[in-house]
């Protein structure tokens, strides 16, 4: 069986926030490890892969595998109808078709008890490859989310350019065009390692979606590499991360 | 112009 306790809550909304517009099926699975997620959106275009060690939780039991296959938007309702620092227990048997949800407040004066009918997903399940990235990119997850919205103000695409100088964000549209360049910082806010220049064009579109992460870490990487999909990753407190993939646009 | 490419033209299946 499975048992899975986190202080707050908040962690957890935190969490489907990120997921539940990019995705609004998936199947959790569980192991002795931890907690693991992977789903295309529906056009196939990114990938969202989620990570939570049992580092990331107060108390946790996983005796045998257990796969819950999850509606994002019903556990949404879910956790939005308790208190960010209530904590939450989530617990299913071994064959399960429901997860349980144990809300506890901090004084423990008032429980919720919710089941979720889970759903038998069949989903096609990528293998990643290790990749060695020509550029990587940190700033503040609130800079990029900043960039993303203000680039989709002028174009349905982004080109992203990354040089030994900086990271270049450009947008081109009917009402003009958009340049924001981001050089590294001393004090190390933006820090910016170039093997190889490249410049690759995105749908700005899930860019913005993906900055539904941002309230997840005050800090954001974003990993490039030719003919190869744009990595966006958020970590997750020490124990683990959220990681977008999106397949790059290409010319005719 | 540009087009879209999809993600599991890179990942494959496992």
């Amino acid at each position: 069986m499975l048992e899975a306790r986190l202080g707050e809550t908040q962690l957890l909304k935190k969490i489907v926030d990120a997921l539940k517009e990019i995705i609004s099926l998936s199947t959790l699975d569980c192991s002795e490890t931890g907690m693991q997620l992977q789903s295309m959106d529906n056009s196939h275009v990114s990938l969202v892969s989620l990570s939570l060690q049992t580092g990331c939780f107060e108390k946790y039991r996983c005796d045998r595998n257990v796969s819950l296959g999850l509606d994002l938007k019903s556990l949404s309702k879910v956790v939005k109808s308790a208190s960010g620092d209530d904590s939450v227990t989530l617990s299913a048997a071994d064959k399960a078709d429901k997860l349980l949800l144990s809300f506890e407040s901090d004084n423990k004066s008032r429980t919720a008890d919710y089941e979720l009918k889970l759903l038998n997903l069949d989903q096609d399940h990528l293998g990643i490859p290790d990749t060695n990235y020509a550029c990587t990119v940190q700033m503040p997850s609130s800079e990029f989310a900043r960039i993303c919205r203000d680039m989709s103000m002028f174009s349905e695409t982004v080109v992203i350019s990354c040089t030994k100088q900086g990271i270049k964000f450009s947008a081109n549209g009917d009402l003009g065009s958009a340049n924001i360049k981001l050089a590294e910082t001393s004090k190390g806010d933006i820090t910016i390692d170039v093997e190889e220049p490249i410049t690759q064009s995105f749908a700005g579109r899930y860019l913005n979606t993906f900055t539904r992460a941002t309230p997840l870490s005050d800090r954001v990487k974003i990993c490039l590499a030719p003919e190869v999909p744009l990595l966006v990753e958020y970590s997750i407190e020490d124990y683990g991360y959220i990681r977008y993939y999106l397949a790059p646009k290409v010319d005719d | 112009n540009s087009t879209q490419t999809s993600i599991a033209s890179y990942f494959k299946k496992v």
